[in-house]
């Protein structure tokens, strides 16, 4: 563990609690792309079977129960608490377009040809994409709430951490995984339109609109 | 661990 991990760590468990609390305060998930939250309950559970199988550390049992827990938590509330302020009409992005190539390219590139490392490949390369429904509804109502801006920017910037934590373990344990490194790349570079309009927008105070 | 090291990131 090195402290890009755990700030990584903290700034995922942030962006899942700023979520939860934004549902469960404003009892309404209005910008909030459900799509999304179901890739991430897919990604979780695809990767964390191992919660069943390795006992690695206590930290590590419990962040994976709570992704796990937090991520089916936020899907219901979604769609069965709050459906009715659900925004059925802006988050309409096909996610089996990105369900089936995470399958296809897990199946052709991983480290083995298990299923519990196929899994693991899999929700990797979903995870490097499951924000795009978010990222496209916010593009289609043309702006987002401060508070889900503030849940983008931390969710955007774990992975971003992930990626220090990587050059951190090849330079002191000469350990890396390409893939996981390829994927976490794609999955931060996602988020660099967004953060470029978080810190000139959102950090002075002004709404985050996209440009019409 | 099954999968070897590196697994052990979230």
């Amino acid at each position: 563990m090195n402290i890009f991990r755990l700030t990584g760590d903290l700034a995922h468990l942030l962006a899942i609690i700023i979520l939860l609390l934004k549902i469960w305060k404003t009892r309404s998930c209005a910008g909030i792309s459900g799509k999304s939250q179901i890739l991430f309950a897919i990604v979780y559970t695809t990767r964390y079977l191992d919660l069943v199988t390795t006992y690695v550390s206590a930290y590590n049992t419990l962040m994976k129960i709570f992704f796990l827990g937090s991520s089916f938590a936020t899907v219901y509330l979604i769609y069965v608490k709050f459906k009715a302020t659900y925004d059925h009409n802006h988050d309409t992005f096909r996610i089996e377009f990105l369900i089936l190539p995470a399958v296809i390219l897990a199946l052709l590139i991983n480290h083995a040809f298990t299923p519990l490392e196929i899994l693991w490949t899999f929700s990797i390369y979903l995870e490097s994409v499951a924000i795009l429904p978010q990222l496209f509804m916010v593009s289609k109502t043309g702006e987002a709430e401060s508070i889900t801006s503030h849940y983008l920017f931390a969710l955007g910037s774990y992975r971003g951490l992930y990626i220090l934590n990587w050059i951190y373990r090849y330079a002191m344990e000469s350990h890396y995984d390409l893939i996981a490194i390829v994927a976490g790349i794609v999955q931060t570079v996602l988020y660099c339109d967004f953060f470029y309009l978080y810190i000139t927008k959102v950090l002075k105070g002004k709404k985050l609109q996209l440009p019409a | 661990y099954i999968f070897g090291t590196g697994k052990d990131e979230l």
